[in-house]
């Protein structure tokens, strides 16, 4: 992780939140 | 009418157009942007990328040999979540969730390039023609080794496609065979005009 390229924290950071979106909603606790 | 301007935000929208549009499952999609290093020798690295993954996902079972495979993804997601939240832990409960072998292989792939010619973006590019591998044993024969490391994550197909500035890929855990469809897709939506 500390290699990760900084150029590519945008990227990183929509894949981190798509992710816990579809993690989310596949939760039987979702609303 | 004029073409599209390349740029960061409309590069993600084009992306996710190409996959949410298709009508084949593809499971990522990721842009090659073309750029030239200090020697002068052209290199491919990440433009950006668009994560769907696949129908199934969730109902692999895990392996004893790969559980500390998870062990070694979740922490480095964890430390990238920290990264990104710029926090020193993180409570969040998603992190904690299965990395997928696709989701792992996307990931991997932001950290990677390719000089002119090398792995199957790299030859697309330097061919000016698509590169179509189908099937677990076509890739896994592949001379290319991102190929044979997408055989290795569960795909079973990955397409490169040459455009202006770069290379468009696709990767599918499903067997997805040649369209002209898709390519004229590509040659649209990223067919920039700087």
């Amino acid at each position: 992780a500390n290699d990760f390229p900084i150029a590519r924290k945008s990227s990183l950071q929509r894949f981190l939140e798509k992710r816990r979106d579809r993690i989310t909603s596949r939760s039987p606790y979702a609303s | 009418p004029s073409m599209a301007v390349f740029n960061q935000e409309t590069l993600q929208q084009r992306l996710q157009a190409l996959i949410e549009g298709a009508r084949e499952s593809w499971t990522y999609a990721i842009f090659w942007q073309s750029s030239v290093d200090f020697s002068g020798a052209s290199l491919l690295g990440w433009g950006d990328g668009y994560y769907k993954g696949e129908e199934d996902k969730g109902k692999r079972k895990m392996t004893p040999s790969s559980v500390s495979e998870q062990e070694h993804r979740k922490k480095v997601l964890r430390e990238l979540n920290s990264l990104i939240s710029g926090t020193a832990s993180s409570s969040d409960d998603a992190v904690d969730e299965e990395v997928t072998d696709t989701e792992w292989f996307f990931l991997v792939s932001m950290t990677q390039s390719f000089v002119n010619g090398a792995g199957l973006p790299g030859q697309a590019l330097f061919n000016s023609s698509p590169v179509w591998v189908v099937g677990t044993e076509r890739l896994m024969s592949s001379p290319c080794e991102r190929a044979r490391q997408a055989q290795v994550f569960g795909l079973q197909t990955m397409v490169c496609i040459p455009s202006a500035n770069g290379v468009v890929e696709l990767g599918s855990t499903e067997l997805i065979y040649q369209s002209s469809d898709l390519m004229n897709k590509v040659r649209v939506l990223f067919n920039f005009n700087n």
